[in-house]
């Protein structure tokens, strides 16, 4: 479908959702949840490297997608909370590239930069 | 900036490229068009050059539109969501999504069509891809993931000229200047794509 410009796009196009609308029925899930859709949510997490399990998904809102959504936050530059909040929820949903973030378990996006921790601030001397 | 895995890139033998699309999409000329601009953004800052044959089979870059399974393992979804992926060096595949609203022109940001893409910024992002740049973090890259809706973003940003230059070195005729533009777009709290 190639429009030379938006005015040619016939209306009735319009009405279509995308491919990821459902996942805004997820906005505001907390880990230890049950929902459904979060295990598709998961396959969409797996898919862009976020998580690296290949077992069937459940609805359940486990410690590997609060550790996923934590990644997904810190590469996308969103606040880190573990949660689906509405933030997070419409930054998912957006069409995007199909490449993944993290390949074989590796990026240099934000999650994969090395951060100075506050432990790193503390310099351990020996007087004499 | 990244790299995908191991730093794929095109072999110092083999850094004037050619490329060619999918006989059976017949793309018109302009469609063509557009992908020779996003070649371009990209030969502007480094040594690489690109040049369209009409052999799909010994072009270095292959570019097709496609619906569905089209048997790489990354099927389409239809409108939206996955708009268009790319393989990294030495490849060269690269697929869009033939259920999207592609807009040709450069009038985006006048859309009040939600799932108006731009082509141009899409070609440009995945191009960036097939020459061997992964994912950024930095919004204003084109290496971003996604971008607003209504929003044309084709110019390249200082973190993808650094990675780029970082695989190929840098063109001699580029002056150094880097855009620091934001992309353009009428309503940035919407939707869009990368």
């Amino acid at each position: 479908r190639f429009f030379p410009n938006i005015t040619s796009i016939p209306p009735w196009l319009n009405a279509t959702h995308g491919a990821w609308d459902s996942f805004r029925n997820l906005s505001g899930c907390h880990p230890g949840e049950k929902a459904d859709g979060l295990s598709k949510l998961k396959n969409y997490l797996k898919h862009f490297g976020y998580i690296n399990s290949s077992s069937n998904f459940t609805d359940d809102f486990d410690s590997d997608l609060k550790t996923a959504i934590e990644t997904y936050q810190k590469n996308f530059n969103l606040n880190v909370t573990g949660d689906l909040d509405p933030e997070t929820v419409q930054q998912i949903v957006r069409p995007r590239c199909g490449v993944a973030d993290i390949v074989n378990g590796s990026t240099t996006m934000n999650s994969g930069k090395t951060t100075q921790s506050s432990n790193a601030t503390h310099i351990h001397t020996v007087s004499h | 900036y990244t790299f995908f895995p191991g730093k794929p890139r095109w072999p110092q033998y083999n850094r004037d490229l050619t490329y060619a699309f999918q006989p059976e999409n017949e793309l018109t000329d302009v469609v063509k068009g557009v992908f020779t601009r996003a070649f371009s953004r990209w030969s502007a800052v480094t040594a690489l050059t690109f040049t369209q044959t009409d052999s799909l089979a010994d072009a270095d870059l292959k570019i097709g539109f496609f619906v569905g399974d089209h048997g790489d393992g990354e099927p389409f979804d239809g409108l939206l969501g996955t708009l268009a992926h790319a393989f990294s060096p030495t490849s060269g595949r690269l697929h869009l999504d033939g259920d999207e609203n592609w807009v040709v022109s450069s009038d985006i940001t006048e859309a009040t069509e939600t799932s108006a893409v731009d082509l141009e910024s899409v070609a440009v992002h995945e191009i960036g891809h097939l020459l061997g740049l992964g994912h950024s973090s930095v919004e204003n890259a084109i290496m971003y993931p996604t971008i607003p809706s209504r929003t044309r973003k084709v110019e390249l940003a200082s973190d993808d000229i650094l990675g780029i230059q970082e695989l190929y070195g840098t063109n001699p005729s580029y002056n150094g200047s880097t855009s620091t533009t934001t992309p353009s777009s009428e309503n940035e709290g919407d939707t869009v794509y990368g």
